[in-house]
């Protein structure tokens, strides 16, 4: 992102559409 | 066709509400379509796009990843009941393609593709490095535990004979030299008690089915099996549409629609996931 100096930006969530959650484990 | 604007698809987020409900119904449609095995849960949605439908509604495309549970698909435990097989027993998974039509706030299943396969020696190693991977299905000594148990069980029995209709899973242990077993039975219209030729017994109109666990364990001189069946309530007879439009109900009527049982097949994989006919 470009801002200005002095602005101060917050940090946003980051943002995962997908793949989505895993319920039980990944094999 | 018109030369119009190019479809769009609507960016959905995997997690969101509306794409776990579409990853629902075709799960739901797994569990009620596969021919064999075991059911299947949700475990992860891989990616979803939402086209627009003309005249109206709109088609998810779906990639999902399952796992198998430890309930048989002829089992009528609902799969909210249904646990997870974990790894040390090997586990499987499902991967999915899916095509579902919304409408009117209901899904309709247009296309559904699965393949399904164990998770690797390697991971399995890891989580338990002594236990037991899946064997194939048509190893003589899995064959052989089988018959035995399903022998051993009618031997027991006072009521109906029970015949095999397929073997579900299975794993041999070296030391002591021993073979696990699960597989699916069905009864038959004679009784165990009284069977002299198994091959004229007819399975029941009315299916009853049943879902046993054996050990067959190799010893000096000879072998012990251990055997537990359960045995589900029977399935009644659903009326089955005619072409001529009248319903059926009789013996030679599929009892029931959704799950096709096809006769014990030891050339499949130990593991395989068979999703029957799609609705178009």
């Amino acid at each position: 992102k470009v801002v200005q100096p002095d602005v101060a930006v917050a940090a946003g969530p980051v943002v995962h559409p997908c793949p989505g959650r895993i319920r039980h484990f990944k094999i | 066709v018109p030369v119009g604007p190019a479809l769009v698809y609507r960016e959905l987020d995997c997690d969101d509400p509306e794409t776990e409900q579409a990853a629902l119904v075709a799960v739901d449609y797994i569990n009620n379509h596969v021919l064999r095995g075991y059911k299947h849960t949700l475990n992860q949605i891989d990616k979803v796009k939402v086209w627009p439908r003309r005249p109206m509604g709109e088609v998810f495309e779906l990639e999902i990843d399952t796992l198998e549970t430890t309930c048989h698909v002829l089992d009528p435990t609902p799969l909210a009941n249904c646990t997870v097989r974990p790894q040390m027993q090997h586990a499987v998974e499902g991967d999915c393609d899916f095509r579902l039509l919304k409408q009117d706030g209901q899904f309709t299943v247009l296309f559904a593709k699965c393949d399904s396969s164990p998770d690797s020696a390697e991971d399995v190693r890891k989580v338990c490095p002594q236990c037991p991977l899946l064997a194939p299905l048509n190893d003589t000594r899995v064959v052989h535990a089988v018959d035995a148990a399903l022998t051993a069980f009618n031997a027991q029995s006072n009521g109906s004979y029970f015949r095999l209709v397929e073997v579900s899973r299975a794993q041999l242990t070296p030391l002591p030299p021993s073979t696990y077993v699960e597989f699916a039975v069905a009864a038959t219209d004679c009784v165990a008690a009284e069977v002299t030729d198994p091959a004229k017994c007819n399975l029941l109109a009315e299916k009853q089915y049943g879902f046993c666990k054996a050990t067959l364990t190799e010893k000096v001189g000879g072998e012990d099996v251990a055997v537990t069946c359960t045995v589900f309530q029977t399935q009644p007879l659903i009326p089955q549409p005619q072409p001529d439009g009248t319903e059926a109900v009789g013996p030679t009527v599929v009892a029931d629609p959704g799950v096709t049982v096809p006769e014990a097949s030891p050339d499949l994989p130990a593991a395989a996931l068979v999703v029957g006919p799609v609705v178009v």
